[in-house]
């Protein structure tokens, strides 16, 4: 594993772990979408069936569990739990994602390394990935006032996506036979997504104000 | 054909 690839796995793991806090500590999940939420369990799940039937290493044994489980309790807190389940904003939080999901799975079936179930669904959870964070950009432009922790969130977020291109390129250069083109472009598309949302983070970071996206 | 590798990223 090299540095790259690391620093996106931390980048990550602080991006779920910066929604937790910004959860429990308000009791709130306002700006958050729960359909990104809900597509990123959806990934999780259908990616990590590996658990059963593969084993690389104890750390990404931990980290899927880790995903796994954290995705799982932030949509049950915010479809379930007495008090955030009131702050979330359903009203802006309307983009359709099961289009994503139906549109992800019909490209999986289709574009693949192998055609199996495990094969199919891993597919299907790298496309889906590469989409999920669209709701909640979408969110964050609507209701213009976005909260630090959700900027921090999203900017994280982004953060493994670069870490994980840089890790490809790495992987690319030093090993002989690394070939992994439906994650690397599934992994372009959705750095790409985030372009515009850095572009307005580091605007905001250099004049030191509050992250305002344009309607 | 060959093998298909194990997935060992996140």
């Amino acid at each position: 594993m090299n540095i790259f690839r690391f620093a996106g796995d931390m980048t990550h793991l602080i991006s779920i772990l910066v929604l937790l806090l910004k959860i429990y500590a308000t009791k709130s999940c306002s700006g958050i979408s729960l359909k990104t939420q809900e597509l990123y369990a959806i990934v999780f799940v259908a990616r990590y069936l590996d658990l059963f039937t593969d084993f690389i290493s104890v750390y990404n044994t931990v980290m899927k569990l880790v995903f796994i489980g954290c995705s799982l309790a932030i949509v049950w807190c915010m479809r379930l739990h007495r008090v955030v389940r009131r702050t979330y904003n359903k009203d802006v939080d309307t983009f359709r994602h099961y289009f994503l999901v139906l549109g992800c799975f019909l490209l999986a079936l289709f574009v693949h390394e192998k055609f199996t179930f495990q094969e199919v669904l891993w597919a299907f959870s790298i496309y889906l990935e590469a989409v999920a964070i669209l709701p909640q950009l979408v969110l964050l432009q609507r209701s213009g006032n976005v909260d630090n922790l959700t900027v921090q969130y999203v900017f994280f977020l982004g953060a493994y996506r670069a870490f994980y291109i840089l890790n490809w390129i790495y992987r690319y250069l030093t090993e002989p036979h690394f070939g992994r083109w439906i994650a690397s472009v599934a992994g372009l598309v959705q750095t790409a997504l985030y372009a515009d949302f850095f572009y307005y983070y580091f605007i905001s970071w250099k004049n030191n104000a509050k992250l305002q996206l344009p309607a | 054909e060959p093998e298909t590798e194990a997935h060992d990223e996140l």
